[in-house]
């Protein structure tokens, strides 16, 4: 059967919390590049390009 | 495809035969062990595959979905509930799975819209080919194609970052303040696909109605699919309001209510006539 390149993502939103306000000041954008990378070779995905402000990361992934 | 990291949330967002559940073990890992930081909610959404049988485990099925996201979650998110929200065509159907842990207020001033496009104008679909040979690096190029769609004009005030394939296809991230959007655009015909997603509060200044007219401008779907996740209902309200006079006819609207995450509105639209 005929298979194209499939358009629809999936979509996963994962929240975290902690007791300790001053864990939280950076959370989950402390993680090493090394860490972001081993999670998005399970995906089997990889960052082409990235950007970032004072609230939040962003990736541009490879797929 | 594209990643989002906030200081306690994480979205990711991947099209194709990408595993993207399998991010689940070691996201929940890390954020514990390098950061002391325990889950506390899990949504997993998705429109129907176009290509069903391509899809890897545990992408073959939603069953399978659900069966591999309730294994991994901890013990704690223990509000559970798996949705299919159908429209009037098989063909399009909304799945959605949510869990929590208790009564964590998460998204209760936010609303995420996200919208799912097929068999896109083929005119405007071909803006997003490179040029063979163009030697430009994919950031320049996909540059050039922000600028040349129009997409720069969705929100004027973001930072975008933007990125073209080789030989097709285009995605790109929008930042302003705190508030993502995000654009993955597969241009081939027969199978052309984009997204727009966006969040938003009362109280930004995001204009869903321009948003929402300005994605259909962009790309002229063939058939729009519009997903609201919200506690009220002024905004899936506002993008019908939206949509219509720009010759899209609502033909179904599904709602459901999730545990802590509010109501989901799914939402079809297709042309009058084309």
């Amino acid at each position: 059967a005929f298979s194209g390149f499939e358009g629809f993502e999936k979509r996963l939103e994962l929240h975290f919390f902690c007791d300790d306000p001053a864990l939280l000041q950076l959370g989950l954008r402390k993680l090493d590049f090394d860490c972001i990378h081993q999670t998005l070779q399970e995906v089997q995905c990889t960052v082409v390009s990235a950007v970032g402000n004072s609230y939040f990361d962003a990736y541009v992934l490879s797929e | 495809s594209s990643l989002f990291v906030y200081p306690t949330k994480i979205i990711i967002k991947t099209c194709g035969t990408t595993q993207l559940l399998k991010s689940m073990t070691p996201l929940i890992f890390y954020a514990h062990t390098h950061l002391g930081l325990t889950l506390s909610s899990c949504r997993y959404t998705r429109g129907t595959f176009i290509f069903p049988l391509s899809q890897p485990f545990p992408h073959t099925s939603f069953n399978d979905e659900v069966t591999y996201i309730e294994a991994t979650l901890p013990p704690n998110l223990c509000f559970r509930k798996a949705s299919i929200m159908p429209s009037k065509s098989s063909s399009h159907a909304w799945h959605v799975f949510t869990a929590t842990s208790d009564s964590h207020a998460l998204y209760h001033h936010n609303y995420t819209l996200e919208i799912c496009m097929t068999d896109l104008d083929p005119l405007l679909a071909g803006k997003f080919f490179r040029r063979p040979g163009d030697g430009r690096s994919g950031d320049s190029a996909g540059r050039e194609m922000t600028e040349l769609t129009g997409i720069d004009g969705i929100n004027p005030h973001a930072l975008v970052c933007d990125f073209a394939f080789d030989p097709c296809g285009y995605s790109m991230n929008g930042m302003d303040g705190e508030w993502y959007s995000t654009i993955h655009v597969t241009p081939e015909e027969g199978y052309s696909y984009a997204s727009f997603e966006c969040v938003g509060s009362r109280s930004s200044e995001v204009d869903v109605v321009h948003v929402v007219r300005k994605v259909v401008q962009i790309f002229r779907p063939g058939t729009m699919s519009v997903s609201t996740t919200s506690l009220g209902n002024e905004v899936w309200r506002k993008v019908a309001g939206a949509v219509e006079p720009m010759g899209m006819k609502l033909r179904s609207c599904a709602m459901d209510q999730f545990p802590d995450s509010g109501s989901v509105v799914f939402q079809t639209f297709s042309p009058l006539r084309r």
